[in-house]
């Protein structure tokens, strides 16, 4: 189905990201960890959203054509999303 | 008249040095609440 696809694309997509982070973030090695924590505590609904792809593929797309220039503006971009989209939740209070 | 430029690397973009220290800050802050 659609989902199924955009989680593929979508997997693909972060992972050529973290790519791109990996190879320009050197000198701050806990970058790239950090981001996909954010990643794999993220809501599989969102993961697998056309929401998130559109957010994904701005910031790859931005990443690639402007360099290094802006990429911790797309990387905080990303982990704020992800963050705003985590799986985890508060437990409910008992009465 | 002679313009003179920072020692900082120039071509830092000032939006992405912010973003970057904000995330390097939330990153030791999840790291020290660990």
């Amino acid at each position: 189905g659609t989902r199924r696809t955009y989680k593929l694309e979508n997997e693909k997509l972060f992972t050529e990201f973290l790519e791109l982070c990996r190879a320009q973030t050197g000198e701050h090695p806990e970058v790239v960890p950090f981001l996909a924590g954010r990643f794999a505590r993220a809501g599989p609904a969102f993961v697998a959203s056309a929401e998130f792809r559109n957010v994904l593929g701005r910031c790859l797309a931005r990443a690639r054509t402007r360099h290094a220039k802006k990429l911790y503006v797309y990387i905080n971009e990303l982990c704020t999303v992800l963050k705003a989209h985590s799986a985890r939740r508060k437990l409910p209070l008992l009465p | 008249v002679p313009v003179t430029m920072d020692d900082d690397d120039d071509d830092d973009d000032p939006e992405n040095r912010i973003a970057k220290k904000m995330l390097l800050e939330e990153i030791k802050a999840n790291l020290s609440s660990d």
